[in-house]
């Protein structure tokens, strides 16, 4: 569903230069759950940016499906995104001013198409925010802000998840509610998600791990048990 | 070094009225590690917040060594939390800016107090950051903010400590560096911690761990072992 070959990023200029991303090529095949772990600061973050085409590569190339992403106008980066791709990111990016419930249905608005009422409903009982859904973000805990942002990239029922961090503040009862509705939408809906944790809890829930370190990849683990 | 007697703290008018403190009653004694657990949305922040200084409770007593938080004025609580409180963000709250090392020295500046470079350097050691000081926080990773939130707060060496989840976005390898200076910090320095955190491996590090649940205290563990 998604892929990337040989991806650099670099920020900064001369003395100041990181390569966040230094040589990666990584595949994520459709209809399946993987895992992105590493320490603070090793590129997990770009990479997820640079594959849901969030952000340029530095040299390499990124596909989703067949489209090559550096090949693409801005315009056509944005319609494949809207259509294909959803995100949830590290620090949720909710707009401030729309309660939650117009925050997890607004990408939905901007595709035009319309929520599957059915599906809206048993997102928000997923993530359990069935009785925040009128208030703001600045009227909401951390964790049901980061649960705002995960029920925003699920009901769009993308093709590809892009998930950074989705159960940071969460406790152990709704990580769990997240991690399994993610679970179910790969098994039974063919939807492939892409997640990154510091939790090897919910990191068991996926396929397949894979270990960055210093913006490459430095190993891989099918089928995890905690 | 802190309590609060009988706190609650309501938000909204009407039908949307949320308890999110229902009655708690808890003290925070000097040169102890208490870590907070409980459900996203059970209000722990709220907790710290108002035993920090930062929110007024709706009812109840706070108390920050003998003064009665709601007893004093705007300007005596700015001075009060300058002197003697440090707080760690669940959302980092840091200024945009300003580097990673302008915003861990901006409370000693306020306090127009100066960085004893000794400790100053420890602490940027200690979180890992010594190579990302002039870096913005745009231009850092979600885990660099939060150490750099770490760092700000204990920099000023506080006498009372609130870390509202600082190690949510975090390897073990970063968490487990920031837990034990805190850990140290406490027995060797006689600072008081008071963390929330989701994570059991993190609340180990503590001294006893109390449970919020709907906005009461449902629990406590002295001595946690994982
Ligand atoms: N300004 C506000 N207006 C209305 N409700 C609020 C406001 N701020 C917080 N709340 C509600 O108060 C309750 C407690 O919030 P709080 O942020 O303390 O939870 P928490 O335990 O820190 O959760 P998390 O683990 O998700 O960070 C939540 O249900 C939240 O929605
Ligand atoms: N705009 C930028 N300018 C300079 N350096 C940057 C910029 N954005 C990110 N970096 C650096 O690139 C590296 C990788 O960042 P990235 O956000 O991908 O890390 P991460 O693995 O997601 O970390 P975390 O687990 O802390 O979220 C970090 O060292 C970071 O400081
Ligand atoms: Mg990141
Ligand atoms: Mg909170």
């Amino acid at each position: 569903a998604a892929q990337v070959h040989d991806a650099t990023k670099r920020y900064g200029k001369g003395d100041s230069t990181v390569m966040a991303l230094n040589g990666v090529t990584v595949g994520f095949q459709k209809g399946r759950f993987t895992a992105i772990m590493g320490p603070s600061g090793s590129g997990k973050s770009t990479l997820m940016q640079c594959a849901a085409g969030l952000d340029q590569l530095t040299s390499g190339r990124a596909f989703i499906g067949s489209a090559e992403l550096g090949r693409l106008s801005e315009k056509q980066l944005t319609l494949l995104r809207r259509e294909k791709v959803g995100f949830v990111f590290q620090q949720f990016n909710l707009l401030p001013t729309l309660t939650a419930g117009e925050n997890i249905a607004f990408p939905l608005r901007l595709a035009k198409r319309r929520p599957d009422k059915a599906w809206m409903d048993q997102v928000v009982q997923t993530v359990g925010l069935a009785d925040r859904l009128d208030h703001k973000p600045s009227e909401l805990s951390g964790g049901q802000q980061q649960r705002v942002a995960v029920a925003r990239a699920l009901v769009e029922r993308p093709e590809i998840i892009f998930a950074d961090e989705p159960t940071g503040n969460l406790d152990t009862h709704s990580s769990g509610e997240i991690l399994s509705f993610m679970q179910t939408a790969v098994r039974d809906l063919g939807q492939t998600v892409v997640m990154v944790t510091h939790d090897p809890g919910a990191a068991s829930y996926a396929d397949r791990v894979l270990f960055l370190t210093d913006g490459r990849l430095t190993g891989e683990v099918m089928a995890p048990t905690v």
